[in-house]
């Protein structure tokens, strides 16, 4: 999860 | 109907005047736009009925998997009825054969040229669209998948709606033929991931984050 950051940060992110 | 309200609205490139290396900026100019779209396909994936009942590692897997491919799936749609056979990235971003072959993706310019064609054959509809890339991503063949049943559940979700649609429309055999253009979709999108992870490492085009963090998921 470290290598995907970005991703995994937007897709917690509340809509 | 749903997947088609939460379709964002086209995007616009921004040009790039770095560098006076006509090739290279639209590289450039081209990248940018990549990275402002993944950002807007991450939001709309949320939005997709049942994408965020799936557990958070199958969500990121799904889109580390099919995001070119759902982004591509736009392009060829909005290049099918370019007069001069170019790549419609954007409204303002316009490539033909030389143009992309100069910039180092002669060969996903032959792949989208070809499913553009093939879109247009088959006289797609807007809904036809927003669903080909709402099942780009159900169908991405993520592996490892952390729940195969629910991811399972998602893609027949897709399945029947597009179904339940031809079949309001007594086209019998559209949703197979609409299908079966998956497989030239996912050629297309390996063609430009290993350009852009070409040009970023051989060529050392500087990338985003988030472009480069996606492209290296699927190095």
């Amino acid at each position: 999860k470290e290598k995907h950051k970005i991703l995994h940060q937007l897709l917690q992110n509340s809509t | 109907s749903h997947l088609l309200l939460t379709e964002p609205a086209p995007l616009e490139a921004n040009h790039d005047d770095s560098t006076d290396d006509g090739s290279l900026r639209t590289v450039l100019t081209l990248c940018d736009l990549l990275n402002r779209e993944l950002l807007l396909l991450i939001g709309w994936a949320k939005q997709i009925p049942g994408f965020s009942g799936l557990s958070l590692v199958d969500q990121m897997s799904l889109l580390q998997s099919g995001w070119m491919e759902a982004l591509l799936v736009g392009v060829a749609w909005r290049s099918q009825s370019s007069a001069g056979e170019e790549l419609v990235f954007a409204d303002n971003l316009r490539l033909d054969a030389a143009q992309c072959r100069a910039a180092g993706l002669a060969e996903l310019y032959e792949a989208l040229r070809h499913l553009a064609a093939k879109y247009q054959a088959m006289k797609l509809s807007p809904e036809e669209v927003v669903a080909l890339k709402a099942m780009a991503l159900a169908n991405s063949d993520a592996d490892p998948v952390d729940c195969p049943d629910s991811v399972q559940r998602f893609q027949d979700w897709l399945h029947e709606a597009l179904q339940e649609y031809e079949s309001s429309r007594r086209e019998q055999h559209r949703t197979g033929r609409l299908l079966m253009s998956l497989p030239l979709l996912r050629q297309a999108a390996g063609r430009a991931v290993q350009a852009f992870l070409r040009l970023h490492r051989h060529s050392s085009v500087p990338l985003h984050k988030l472009l480069l963090e996606m492209l290296d998921a699927k190095a």
